[in-house]
């Protein structure tokens, strides 16, 4: 599955 | 935001203060490794270039800038401050940064999500951060004293991770079964590399004696 480039997190 | 990843985060600003106050209270930063306190700069910079492309958040904004400042202060205070700096185990402390920033830049450059910029280094930040507490950690071994402030943010830096691992599973079954395999791998490899100092730190809290690695 794709990776989601989330950047939510520290 | 769940539980978990403010419980991590929670406990990641915990470990920094704790440092912080160690440093400032005791003037001392005996037992801490100025290579992990470089890298972890090294981490966040790199990490958090997103801070003037893209906006998530006033927490997310205000923690990143918090963790930029408060790691560049600790890094300053060890190099420069004159009474702390004297206190620093030089000898002891003799990791070399570049056996662990240039693989894992190499690794970001071979494994990432996207092949721009911000996000090789975001990659890069994410593996480097893996592998940063090993100074810290060959650091503990050689020492023969460890007082608590030191087993306590060694202690609180490496259970964040853990939360955060935590966070990620609760993620995936509650956000549309988000996979990141990036994060999620490195998170993994970080918490595993704790592993024996939590055995001993627990050990030594329950049997109320001194923190103490084996060499």
């Amino acid at each position: 599955p794709e990776e989601k480039a989330t950047k939510d997190e520290l | 935001m769940n539980v978990f990843r403010l419980a991590g985060d929670m406990t990641h600003l915990l470990s920094i203060i704790i440092l912080l106050l160690k440093i400032r209270a005791t003037k001392s930063c005996t037992g801490i490794s100025l290579k992990t306190q470089e890298l972890y700069v090294i981490v966040f910079l790199t990490r958090y270039l997103d801070l003037f492309t893209k906006y998530i958040s006033f927490y997310n904004t205000t923690m990143k800038l918090v963790f930029l400042g408060t790691s560049i202060s600790i890094v300053w205070y060890m190099r420069y401050h004159k009474v702390v700096k004297q206190t620093y185990n030089k000898d002891q402390d003799t990791f070399r940064h570049y056996f662990l920033a240039i693989p894992c830049f190499l690794l970001a450059l071979l494994i990432h999500h996207e092949f721009t910029v911000i996000e090789v280094l975001w990659t890069f930040s994410i593996y480097l951060e893996a592998v940063a507490i090993l100074p810290q950690l060959v650091l503990l071994q050689r020492s023969r004293n460890i007082d608590n402030l030191t087993g306590n943010y060694v202690f609180l830096l490496g259970a964040y991770r853990a939360l955060y691992l935590v966070n990620w599973v609760y993620r995936y079954f509650t956000e549309n079964h988000l996979v990141r395999w990036i994060p999620w791998l490195s998170g993994l490899v970080q918490t595993t590399l704790y592993a024996d100092f939590f055995y001993y730190y627990i050990k030594s809290w329950k049997n109320n004696e001194k923190l103490q690695l084996p060499a």
